[in-house]
């Protein structure tokens, strides 16, 4: 029997190689629509997919999207996953999806850190960070999301590489990050980059390394106000918003301030649900949930991008 | 597979950047082992802290004797891990 991208259970965590080979059925059952990229390979040697939705055209304006690059959140590569497949399935169904991807090409990167994502089924559940070795330290990994060209070093990062928030020895040290950032710099005409986390519930936009608001702020604010309304409208679920230094803690290194500083706008990293009780070990009858109400926040960013040529 | 048997996750309130830093000090105490899930960054927004089975009586003790506000958010992380594995076997069975 014919494998078929529809078959697979949404509704469960899964394995690098269960992900990786649903990717490849999902390419098979979309021709035309999906195609997957190699951007690199992570310290371990493993392959960094992304899933490229187009219709066409060339170096088209495109929407980068990341999730899993802190491991240990599954809810985030399990929101990824679902994702995929519903911007698969819409296309040519829900108007908004078609008149986007008419138009833009949408990139998403479900597993951002892969070695550390099979060392927290293996090894260690609580595992968040790359797994590269540290000179002159018994401790491994660096925090992928402190490791960014943006404030690097700063507040809200550590020097320690036994740190969960360790930055790095310098910008982009990370196999795993120098890929996206060759990725977004060769590309050239990413006009946002959504990076999915947990927990805490909250839509976020830089700066995180400086409490200085940003210029787009204002537009950025209106953007993230109507993206959580509508994430609420599904099952109720109360997201805060605002930049990152503002909502959560000053937070030097990472993507979205890098995105940002390169001149892509529209950057906003989202803090999925843990309903107040299970931090990012969110049981997974809670995938569903969570992804379908992500769904329309993220549309509304999407949109909007389309809308708001730069 | 690490295990975390009886670990549990407190949810701190820090209600000023004093408290918050001393909270970040309980992290720099290797024996403890603690290690936070959301960082200490003041009264709106509580740190969430995983403690050993083996320290919690020792930082239970300090946050009681420094009176900050805590909740059990996970009363067993190896339960939850436990569950989660077992979801997944359901899954692909």
């Amino acid at each position: 029997v014919k494998r078929s991208s529809r078959a697979f259970d949404f509704g469960s965590y899964h394995t690098l190689d269960e992900i990786y080979s649903w990717m490849d059925t999902l390419v098979e059952d979309h021709p035309g629509l999906v195609s997957k990229i190699r951007i690199g390979q992570s310290y371990e040697g493993r392959d960094l997919l992304v899933l490229k939705f187009s219709t066409g055209g060339s170096a088209r304006p495109a929407i980068w999207v990341d999730t899993g690059i802190h491991s240990r959140e599954w809810i985030s590569q399990a929101t990824g996953v679902w994702t995929a497949n519903k911007i698969a399935e819409e296309y040519g169904r829900d108007p908004s999806v078609t008149a986007l991807l008419d138009n833009m090409d949408v990139f998403l990167e479900i597993i951002a850190n892969p070695d550390g994502f099979v060392f927290t089924h293996s090894s260690d559940r609580l595992w968040r960070k790359t797994r590269s070795p540290n000179a002159g330290s018994h401790c491994l990994g660096v925090d992928p999301n402190r490791n960014w060209d943006a404030g690097f070093g700063g507040d809200g990062s550590s020097g320690d590489p036994c740190s969960d928030i360790y930055h790095g020895p310098f910008p982009h040290s990370e196999r795993e990050v120098k890929a996206i950032v060759d990725f977004i710099r060769g590309h050239g005409n990413v006009k946002s980059v959504i990076s999915i986390h947990s927990y805490s519930q909250m839509l976020l936009f830089p700066y995180g390394y400086t409490s200085v608001p940003s210029p787009d702020y204002q537009e950025m604010n209106e953007l993230a106000k109507k993206a959580v309304s509508d994430l609420a409208a599904v099952y109720g679920t109360k997201y805060t918003f605002g930049s990152i230094a503002d909502t959560i803690y000053t937070a030097a290194g990472t993507t979205v301030d890098w995105a940002y500083d390169q001149g892509v706008k529209y950057s906003f990293t989202l803090e999925l649900r843990d309903t107040g009780r299970h931090g990012f070990l969110l049981p997974s009858s809670q995938i569903l949930p969570t992804a379908t109400e992500t769904w329309p926040a993220l549309l509304d960013i999407m949109v909007h991008v389309l809308e708001h040529p730069y | 597979q690490r295990q975390f048997q009886g670990d549990q996750v407190l949810r701190i309130t820090a209600r000023d950047e004093e408290q918050a830093a001393l909270l970040r000090m309980l992290e720099e105490q290797e024996e403890l082992q603690v290690d936070f899930w959301h960082r200490p960054s003041g009264p709106d927004h509580p740190a969430d802290l995983r403690v050993p089975f083996p320290s919690l009586g020792a930082v239970k003790g300090f946050l009681e004797s420094h009176s900050f506000p805590y909740t059990v958010m996970i009363e067993d992380v190896q339960k939850l891990l436990d569950e989660e594995k077992e979801a997944m076997a359901r899954s692909r069975r």
